[in-house]
C-alpha cells in the first residue's frame, strides 16, 4: 500500500 | 537497576488503555530521563509516541539504560490486578529477562507481585517530525472522542474541516450526513473547556473514524487534545 510506506518514510525519516 | 514507583496505579492503567488497542507489544526504553515508547501500530499507518518523563513518578532509578519488550496484552492482565488507588512499582536488574509489577494497598495489607517474560522487539527509530502546522485546534477531549463516536455511527471516514471562525467534522454514508460545528470561545475563562484555534491557513483533511477512536481511548489522560494538521502529513 503506497500510503502505508510513505506515511513509514515519513516517521523514519524523523 | 530499573525501578519506578507510582503512589496510583490508575495512571499506568491509563495509559496503557491508550495504547493497548494500537499495539499488541512495544519496548519500553528506560534511561535516567524516564520511560519512552514509539512505535507504528498494528497495520503500520499510525505512530503511538509516549514520554513518561521520571519526574513524573513518586520514585525513579535508572541506574543503566534498558530496552524492555512488552507484550501489552499480558501487561494488561496484570495491571487488571492492581486497584486503581493502589501504588505501583516495576522493577527490573540490569540485563534481566524479566519485569516485576508490585501492588500495595493503601493500607499495606495487601502487597501482590506479577512478573512478566520481557520480549525482544525489533527496535525502528521513529518520530513525529517538527513540522509546522497549518492549523492547531486545542479543545476539550472528552468532547472530541464524543465527536468521534458520534460521527462513526455515519461513516468510515471523517472530514475535519478548519477554518480561523471554526471547525467543522463531518461523516457521510447510506443512512445520511453528520456535520459537527465548533466556533473558537470567544472568552477562555475556563481553558480545559476552551476551543482553540491557531490557523496559517484553512485546511480540509480525512481520516479514517477506526484510528481517531483508537487514539482517543487516550481520552481520560488529559482535559484537552491538540489537533495539528496539515495537508499531506499525519494528524
Amino acid at each position: 500500500d503506497v500510503d502505508q510506506l510513505k506515511i513509514e518514510q515519513y516517521y523514519k525519516f524523523n | 537497576m530499573f525501578e519506578a514507583r507510582l503512589n496510583a496505579s490508575n495512571v499506568l492503567k491509563k495509559v496503557l488503555d491508550a495504547i493497548k488497542d494500537l499495539l499488541n507489544e512495544a519496548t519500553f526504553d528506560c534511561s535516567d530521563s524516564g520511560i519512552q515508547l514509539q512505535a507504528m501500530d498494528n497495520s503500520h499507518v499510525s505512530l503511538v509516541s509516549l514520554s513518561l518523563r521520571s519526574d513524573g513518578f513518586d520514585k525513579y532509578r535508572c541506574d543503566r539504560n534498558l530496552s524492555m519488550g512488552m507484550n501489552l496484552a499480558n501487561m494488561a492482565k496484570i495491571m487488571k490486578c492492581a486497584n486503581n488507588d493502589d501504588t505501583l512499582t516495576m522493577k527490573a536488574q540490569d540485563n534481566a529477562d524479566t519485569v516485576t509489577f508490585m501492588f500495595e494497598s493503601q493500607n499495606q495489607e495487601k502487597v501482590s507481585d506479577y512478573e512478566m517474560k520481557l520480549m525482544n522487539l525489533d527496535q525502528e527509530h521513529l518520530g513525529i517530525p517538527e513540522t509546522d502546522y497549518a492549523c492547531v485546534v486545542r479543545m476539550p477531549a472528552m468532547e472530541f472522542a464524543r465527536i468521534c463516536r458520534d460521527l462513526s455511527q455515519f461513516g468510515e471516514s471523517v472530514v475535519i474541516s478548519c477554518t480561523k471562525e471554526g471547525v467543522k467534522f463531518s461523516a457521510s454514508g447510506d443512512a445520511g450526513s453528520a456535520n459537527i460545528k465548533l466556533a473558537q470561545t470567544s472568552t477562555i475563562d475556563k481553558e480545559d473547556e476552551s476551543v482553540i484555534i491557531e490557523m496559517q491557513e484553512p485546511v480540509t483533511l480525512t481520516f479514517a473514524c477506526r484510528y481517531l477512536n483508537s487514539f482517543t481511548k487516550a481520552t481520560p489522560l488529559c482535559n484537552q487534545v491538540q489537533l495539528s494538521m496539515s495537508a499531506d502529513v499525519p494528524l
